[in-house]
């Protein structure tokens, strides 16, 4: 365990614990994408299968639980409860885009032909793509409420600080997994432009809209 | 350094 590492993983949790709390006490997710926790959710499912059979330490098992019961718990909302403040006309992506390439790269490019090493690429292929139907709806409405630029900050953040533990990792660990690393440059990519309208406009105060 | 396939990360 690194700084970065350690750091990545609250900001992703503080991200998971954001959208959960606006959802919950705006009684409302407007805005939100629920394609992209679908796919959250999915991710979260083929990596974690491995909570049944192997034990890492009780960090990781108990984050690995908070996770998938958070995931589950935000696409009961958005589906669910709340499912009359669903914005289905402005969540559109189409995912089996994503779905059918990742599958196949998945099956193609890993370390192990074996079921767990295929699920657990599937989900780090997955992940790096997963917020493109949220941006996507973002860039439909043409604009996003202030406390969705917080969760999406913490979670673009969470994987740009993993790309620091993976440094970290190789100059100290000699540890080096370049599916992941390939794949979190992605997901990180993906968050640039977001990155700049946030630090441009939200932290400046402004509401996060984009040039319609 | 190829990576192993226990995955000790989130």
């Amino acid at each position: 365990m690194n700084i970065f590492r350690l750091t990545g993983d609250l900001s992703h949790l503080a991200a998971i614990i954001i959208l959960l709390l606006k959802i919950w006490k705006t009684r409302s997710c407007a805005g939100i994408s629920g394609k992209s926790q679908i796919l959250f959710a999915l991710v979260f499912t083929t990596r974690y299968l491995d909570l049944f059979s192997s034990f890492i330490s009780l960090y990781n098992t108990v984050m690995k639980v908070i996770y998938i019961m958070c995931a589950y718990a935000t696409v009961y909302l958005i589906y669910g409860k709340f499912k009359a403040t669903y914005d289905g006309n402005h969540d559109t992506f189409r995912v089996e885009f994503l779905l059918i390439p990742v599958v196949l790269l998945a099956v193609l490019i890993n370390h192990a032909f074996a079921p767990m090493e295929i699920l657990w690429t599937f989900s780090i292929y997955l992940e790096s793509v997963a917020i493109l139907p949220q941006l996507f709806m973002i860039s439909k409405t043409g604009e996003a409420e202030t406390i969705t630029t917080h969760y999406l900050f913490f979670l673009g953040l969470y994987r740009t600080l993993y790309l620091f533990n993976w440094i970290w990792r190789f100059y100290f660990e000699g540890f080096f997994d370049l599916i992941a690393v390939v794949a979190g440059l992605v997901q990180t990519i993906l968050y640039c432009d977001f990155f700049y309208l946030y630090i441009t406009k939200v932290l400046k105060g402004k509401k996060l809209s984009l040039p319609a | 350094i190829i990576a192993r396939t226990q995955h000790d990360e989130l």
